[in-house]
This record gives C-alpha cells, sequence and structure tokens, in this order.
C-alpha cells in the first residue's frame, strides 16, 4: 500500500524542498520505493535532484494539464530507488490552463496518481510557498502532511494558516488526509531563540511534532549546489544524519497505519 | 518627489520583509519620511514591526477590496518617521473579491496611493513570495524592485522568473518601472558556498548589485521576536549596520534620478 505525504508549509524558505529531497533519499537508502514529485513551478526539486527542468521535453505540467501519460514522464535519479516526476515552469499557469476542462481543479493530481504503473512505497509531494491550486492538488491526493517549521521567530503564524487549509481539504476533497508531523528544521542550538521557538513548537503539537530535528548545516545547500541529496553527499554529516533518523520514525508510523 | 520601492522575490525566506523592515526603520533613522506597506496576507512586516494583525480594526485590504481612506488605516510605528500600512489575513482573498468590479486588478493599489494626504519621501513595499496580483500591484505602483537574493544555491532561478515578471510588467502597466538593485542577504563569509554565490552575482548583475551585503546575524530574527527593527533593538550588530549602508546606498542614487 502506498503512502502519499506531502510537503506543505505557506511560509517560504523553511526546508520544504530540503526535506522532501532528503526524506526521500533517505527512505531509499532503506530500501523504500519512492516517488518524488515536484509541484513548484521554481523546480528546485527537480534541480536539487540534478536535473535541468528547462531542458526536460516533459514534466508533471503534460500530465495534469493535458493528460500525458504520467510513467512516460517519470525519471530515475542517482538512487536506485528513488524516481522523480520532473516540474517546470509551465505548472504556473496550471490554474489558467484546466479553467473550464475541469469539475474539480484540485482533484487532477490525485486522478493521475491512478494510472501509475509501477507500486511506491511514499509518494512524496513538494510544493511551493502558497495555498493555491497547486498546494490543494497535493492535499487532496496526500495520507498525511509534514510540515517544515523554521526554529524562527515568524514561524508560528505560517503555520496556523496552512492548518487551516488542511482542515479546509479535510472537510471537502479528502476527508482521510492527516498530520503526518511537524518537523523543526534550521535549528541553531547556539541560540536562545532556537531553543525558545523549538520549546515552543513541541509544547503546541507534542507528539505530532517528530523527535528529528534538522540543524541549520553547510552540507545541505553545498549538496544541492552540487545536484544531489545530502545523504548521498555527506551521508555523515549532521545534516544527512537527522533526515536518517526522520525516515526512521516515518516507516516506524507504518506499523500503527 | 516620493520614491516607490517594492522588495520582490519569488523565492520564499531570502529576506524579503527583514530587508523592508531593516531599510525603512534605517532610512527613518536618517530622517527620511517613510510608509512601509505590508502587501504579503502572512502578515509579517505587520508582526516586525510590533503589531498584532488579527487585532486591528482595518487594514490595507479594506482600501484595495472596498475602496476605505487609506489615510485612516495608516499607524505610525515606534519610529517618528516611520509609518505602516497594515496587512491582515483576508488580502489573500483580493483576486477573487476584487473579480468583476475593476477594469484592471493589477492597479488599484497605484490608484489608492493617489489619495495620500501625508507627504513621504520613500514607500517601501513587502510582498509575499509569489507572482500573482499582490506582486503585481507593487509592480504596477512602484519605481524600482529590490530584489534580496539569499547567498544559497536554489537563489538564481527564482531571480531569472521574478525579472522576467518585472519586464512584462515594464511592457504593460508601468513603463518605467526600474531595477533599484540586487541585494546580498544571509551572507555566511565562513562558507566555500557563500563567497562562491556571491562572486557569481556580482559577475552577472555588476553595478546592480549594492555594494551592502547582509550577512546572516543572529540578532535579525531575535529582533523581530520582539517586534523591533534590529537598526532600534540592536543598533550596533552587524545586521544593523548592512541596513545602514543599505540606506546610504539608496539615498546617495536620489542625486541620480
Ligand atoms: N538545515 C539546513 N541547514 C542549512 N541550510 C538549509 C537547511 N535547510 C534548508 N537550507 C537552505 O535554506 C534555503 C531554503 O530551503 P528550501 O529551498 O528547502 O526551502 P523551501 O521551503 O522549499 O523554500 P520555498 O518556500 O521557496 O519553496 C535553501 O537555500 C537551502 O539550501
Ligand atoms: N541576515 C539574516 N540573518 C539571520 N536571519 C535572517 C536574516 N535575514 C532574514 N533572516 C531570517 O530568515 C527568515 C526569513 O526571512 P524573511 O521572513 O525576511 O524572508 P521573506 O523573503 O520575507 O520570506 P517569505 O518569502 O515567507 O515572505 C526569518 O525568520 C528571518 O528572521
Ligand atoms: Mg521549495
Ligand atoms: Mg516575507
Amino acid at each position: 500500500m502506498t503512502k502519499i505525504i506531502g510537503i506543505a508549509n505557506q511560509k517560504g524558505g523553511v526546508g520544504k524542498t530540503t526535506t522532501a529531497i532528503n526524506l526521500s533519499s533517505a527512505l531509499a537508502h532503506f530500501k523504500r520505493r519512492i516517488l518524488l514529485i515536484d509541484l513548484d513551478p521554481q523546480s528546485d526539486a527537480t534541480r536539487g535532484l540534478g536535473f535541468d527542468s528547462t531542458l526536460l521535453s516533459r514534466s508533471i505540467y503534460d500530465v495534469l494539464a493535458n493528460g500525458y501519460d504520467i510513467n512516460k514522464v517519470i525519471k530515475r535519479t542517482a538512487l536506485k530507488y528513488l524516481d522523480l516526476l520532473p516540474s517546470s515552469l509551465k505548472l504556473a499557469s496550471l490554474d489558467s490552463t484546466l479553467s473550464d476542462k475541469v469539475e474539480d481543479k484540485t482533484l487532477v493530481l490525485r486522478e493521475s496518481l491512478k494510472n501509475l504503473k509501477k507500486e511506491y512505497d511514499y509518494i512524496v509531494i513538494d510544493c511551493p510557498p502558497s495555498l493555491g491550486i497547486l498546494n490543494l492538488n497535493s492535499m487532496a491526493a496526500s495520507d498525511g502532511i509534514l510540515i517544515p517549521v523554521q526554529c524562527e521567530y515568524f514561524a508560528l503564524e505560517a503555520v496556523a494558516t496552512t492548518l487551516a487549509a488542511i482542515s479546509k481539504v479535510q472537510r471537502t476533497s479528502n476527508p482521510k488526509l492527516g498530520i503526518e508531523g511537524f518537523l523543526l528544521t534550521m535549528y541553531d542550538s547556539r541560540t536562545r531563540l532556537g531553543t525558545e521557538i523549538t520549546t515552543q513548537i513541541r509544547a503546541l503539537f507534542k507528539e505530532n511534532t517528530f523527535l528529528a530535528t534538522i540543524p541549520r548545516n553547510i552540507s545541505i545547500p553545498e549538496s544541492s549546489s552540487k545536484g544531489l541529496p545530502v545523504t548521498l553527499y555527506r551521508p555523515s554529516s549532521a545534516g544527512s544524519l537527522a533526515y536518517f533518523s526522520l525516515a526512521r520514525e516515518v516507516m516506524d508510523k507504518e506499523f500503527i497505519r
């Protein structure tokens, strides 16, 4: 049975793409079969895995807007068990492209995933920093939403807006949508603010907060510039080890389902 | 004559709000009369100046959606020469609220600024990480766009999409729109990647890149959690000093105009 995890937070730059790439690759190291879907027109997840979205002939845009065969667009990556459904800038126009053709514009992703020929253990969906049609498609298709929360001051307000959007999707198109968990990212243990925010978030969300905390770690941006997940580029760095323990926590939940 | 500067970059978390707040407050320290407009429904700039957007009776939403008097919504701040036009979550629905009433939805901000009674030297506009109707309103109203660029790997792609959006607005609603400059943010001189990206950006954009570089500095997020600009909270911190030199560069451009 495939578990679909959407990565969402309306706040920008909190580590959504970094989490999508490195959770996916850590799970692939544990021999889970993973499909990473890049639903952000900026295509950072596509680039972070070494692809140039402007050079690809097809992307998820063709699948969602024109019903192109999803299996022909999926790319294999440097990791054996990790496949990628790449993005493109064209995805930014999905809302207007779809306008009259479809009854519910927020269900096109969920419908297209029904055509997958290959069996995956997990599907991970990266999203842009907004709550528009792309995020709604991700939430309608997902079993659970993982919310990266940067250990910084502005973080909590955006979490509230993201939770409101999730509960709206639960009431409308996807009643079984749950919260996969809150992930603390870019944690800097040397600062008072980092510890303060972390305590606040753990007190607020309790056991819904992953035990794994992602430290601020230079290996992470360096790995992106090489087009590799940090779990492959520097497997024993603090950033990589944190994503391995996150993957273990996600897999442990499998038995509870 | 008022100069209107929009802060834009489609990438999230690059320091747009931090730059909007601290450039405005640094200019106010030099006794320039400043209006900071928060055009992001997340209201981070409103919160970063100590206001709770859920407690305010009016916001920029009322001005743009219902033609409410802009002068009645403006708030004075902790700094004598700095006023704020606060945001609210309702702003996220502006696109659908305006739908049929207005001929061009991207001009409502420019029109409402014509009703300002008070004279400002600079108007600074903070925007969300997207290129939707709110960003288009900012670009249509601005004289120049300041683009914060984080010294990280994914930064350059989003700059390209932001520049494409600017040139589209130049061709349609605002032919006099220019580039105020590229500002390097969250620069960490200890890392190789930081220096690499900085050299790349300066080589690409040459004299359009501000000399001032904003270092990664813990006083910045700490000041936001106190609802104060860093120029007020820790005036001699590395973050604050960098925003003062940015303000001086922006003022020096006054003579070239
Ligand atoms: N733990 C970390 N340590 C250091 N840098 C990090 C870490 N996580 C992410 N980054 C860097 O911070 C920046 C923002 O991260 P990322 O792009 O993953 O965020 P995002 O939420 O996907 O952004 P957007 O909202 O634009 O989609 C990137 O340059 C990334 O390399
Ligand atoms: N120079 C800096 N040093 C340290 N932290 C910084 C710096 N600039 C910004 N930050 C922190 O990084 C986070 C992102 O900054 P900010 O909110 O200003 O970005 P933004 O581009 O406005 O984000 P969004 O795209 O969500 O609007 C904030 O928590 C902020 O406090
Ligand atoms: Mg991203
Ligand atoms: Mg912001």
